[in-house]
């Protein structure tokens, strides 16, 4: 498999891990676009990382880092 | 900060189920108290460590398997630890993990456990990322302190610790004189010396002192003797009074012109203080559950301290026989017991008062006889639990002690 589609779901496992994605309730997981964008610029501003909505390598380094196993309350739209 | 919820108490048990296998499990534990330290160092919070039974909060350590929680861990790095929000108390820690405490290598496991006593008290992640609460782990940190945002959060959940009020130049004082040498003093003989000091204890030991020992009575009978400084590092002998409040969970020593404060067996930061409030040379002391306030007591008087509120001691001491009647002056020592009544104590006598602070019929008693279990005795067939008063035949086993075990864990 493309190394990057494996990175690619590896993102998306922690942003629906920690509450960044939100499931959708019905159906499977294929997100919209926008959602995914979204949740990226979420989780970099709350990383203090450049916002670009982008899954860029700052981004997935700093998904590496180790860390607490709670959700982040950090994308409004998910927290409520 | 975020608020997830909150424990209706603020005085909260802890258990630690089991620990790390790359510390050595007292530096392991030392880490996981330090960890509700900063909490309560900052909030009405105070935590109470039990060996077994039912806890609050309750820390293990699992990995990747585990039978009690559905949340399996990841192998070394990433997931660190998570916790359940009050009220359920869970906080667990990934054993795969290189857990290390003072070292910049491996996970620094009092940070963590800081972080998820926080999820187990009611927070949840911050936005700050150099706060506690942020939920990425940023190394060891050897000057490690709360953020303002994990004040603020957890003042939110449980309010402002109320200061302990005092003077300024007690507030930067520092310990003011080194530990001063004392001269080891012989064993006493617990049937015949007169006491230093009295103390009901945490968990309900009870502690009498000596010169440099102190032994436990209980119903069961005395606990072996130990040195003072064995049990409380830096405190010495020869003590002028004792008394533990439930209330602050603190242990105060006095002796001469300084206090020592404790919690169990571990000194509180920048004690001993000077005493300046109070007159130095104390006779006794004790703790009052009915107003939650602590008396010392020098000569004919005494003076009643609030822990946690600003006492004005200008209209102290008092006459002892003010409040407490047929009380002798001077006593040796003094304490508050599990019934409710208060004794005292002065050379080989006793005084029971009972909770209208008057001493009660019979009194005073021999302390050999009904508190250091010295001489054989037929306990009187008063049944238990009534008022024993003294009867003609025999010599009656003063059932108000509760049974405890009379060794020192």
């Amino acid at each position: 498999r493309v190394p990057g589609l494996v990175e690619k779901e590896m993102a998306m496992e922690y942003l629906l891990q920690y509450g960044y994605l939100q499931k959708p309730l019905e159906g499977p997981n294929n997100f919209k676009p926008e959602d995914i964008t979204e949740a990226l610029r979420a989780f970099q501003e709350a990383s203090e990382l450049p916002v670009s909505g982008q899954l860029d390598d700052a981004t997935r380094a700093r998904m590496r880092q180790p860390r607490c196993g709670l959700e982040d309350p950090f994308n409004q739209k998910t927290l409520k | 900060y975020l608020l997830l919820g909150r424990w209706r108490k603020k005085h909260l048990t802890f258990r630690i189920m089991n620990l790390p296998s790359t510390l050595p499990p007292h530096t392991a534990q030392a880490a996981l108290h330090q960890a509700f330290q900063y909490w309560s160092n900052v909030a009405p919070l105070t935590f109470q460590e039990v060996k077994a039974g039912r806890a609050d909060i309750r820390l293990s350590f699992h990995g990747r398997q585990s039978l009690y929680c559905s949340n399996a861990f990841d192998g070394p790095g990433r997931v660190l630890a998570h916790a359940d929000i009050p009220e359920l108390g869970s906080v667990h820690f990934d054993e795969d993990e290189f857990w290390t405490e003072g070292t910049y290598r491996g996970v620094n496991l009092r940070i963590i456990a800081a972080h998820e006593v926080g999820h187990a008290l009611g927070l949840g992640h911050s936005r700050y990322t150099q706060a506690l609460m942020a939920p990425v782990y940023h190394g060891y940190q050897p000057h490690f302190k709360l953020h303002p945002d994990d004040v603020a959060g957890i003042q939110a959940l449980y309010g402002k610790k109320i200061p302990v009020i005092r003077d300024e130049e007690e507030e930067t004082e520092q310990p003011t004189v080194p530990p001063v040498p004392t001269e080891p003093s012989p064993m006493p003989d617990p049937c015949s010396s007169e006491l230093d000091a009295m103390m009901l204890g945490p968990s309900g030991k009870t502690y009498a002192f000596k010169g440099d020992y102190v032994w436990t009575v209980s119903d069961s009978g005395r606990g072996p003797l130990f040195r003072v400084s064995a049990l409380w590092k830096g405190l010495p002998g020869n003590l002028d009074a004792a008394v533990y409040s439930p209330r602050t969970q603190w242990i105060y020593f006095f002796k001469g012109d300084r206090v020592w404060r404790y919690v169990n067996f571990r000194m509180s930061p920048g004690f001993p203080k000077k005493l300046n409030k109070v007159e130095p040379n104390l006779d006794a002391a004790l703790y009052w559950p009915f107003n939650k306030k602590v008396f010392l007591f020098k000569g004919s008087g005494y003076w009643q301290w609030d822990e946690l509120a600003h006492t004005d001691f200008s209209s102290y001491p008092k006459p002892i026989k003010g409040l407490f009647t047929g009380v002798p002056n001077q006593p040796s020592a003094a304490t508050s017991w599990q019934d409710g009544r208060l004794y005292f104590f002065k050379g080989k006598v006793y005084w029971r008062l009972n909770q209208q602070l008057r001493v009660e019929k019979g009194y005073p008693r021999n302390i050999a006889d009904h508190w250091m279990h010295c001489h054989p005795q037929t306990v009187d067939t008063t049944p238990s639990g009534g008022d024993t008063t003294p009867s003609g035949t025999g010599t009656i086993l003063d059932t108000t002690h509760s049974a405890i075990d009379t060794t020192l864990n």
